[in-house]
């Protein structure tokens, strides 16, 4: 049967930066086609198609609370695949290697981590679970 | 086929989104 796809508007205009991403202005309505855990989802309008900020869209109809896990401050071990220099004063500033732990997975792609004492922001496509092949 | 998403992280949340949070 046909795939009904979820309707999403734009809270904010967006640039984008890549030829694979999609601008949107605030308001636009999208139709959201993959959504993926490093934050970008596809979506496609009506004459165009890109990757964009899962953060700049809500759903139409109401939140989906649903999707967004609970925190889960035991933490879940993962590695640093790729270094990220903080740029907000929220953000954590790790090198490759460096074990963490992932206490919120959020939807817009930054997962809260804990380094010892330390919690802030991080990319998630720059993290890998514990133990998984690269 | 889709195509491969940004390799840069996405930007992060619109102040409109920040102020909605709790």
């Amino acid at each position: 049967g046909p795939i009904v796809l979820q309707t999403y508007r734009s809270i904010a205009d967006f640039a984008k930066s890549s030829t694979t991403e999609m601008a949107l202005q605030a308001g636009d309505l999208v139709d959201v086609v993959e959504k993926g855990e490093s934050g970008w989802w596809f979506c496609q309008a009506k004459n165009k198609r890109g990757w964009v900020p899962a953060s700049y869209l809500e759903p139409m109809d109401g939140p989906d609370e649903s999707e967004e896990q609970e925190p889960n401050y035991e933490g879940e071990p993962f590695v640093v695949i790729r270094g990220y220099t903080a740029v907000e004063d929220d953000e954590m500033t790790l090198q490759e290697g460096e074990a963490i732990e992932v206490i919120h997975k959020l939807l817009d792609g930054w997962w809260v981590v804990r380094k010892e004492e330390a919690t802030g922001y991080y990319p998630s496509m720059y993290l890998q679970k514990s133990g998984q092949a690269q | 086929t889709i195509k491969q998403p940004p390799t840069q992280p996405p930007p992060r949340p619109p102040a409109e989104a920040r102020r909605k949070q709790p």
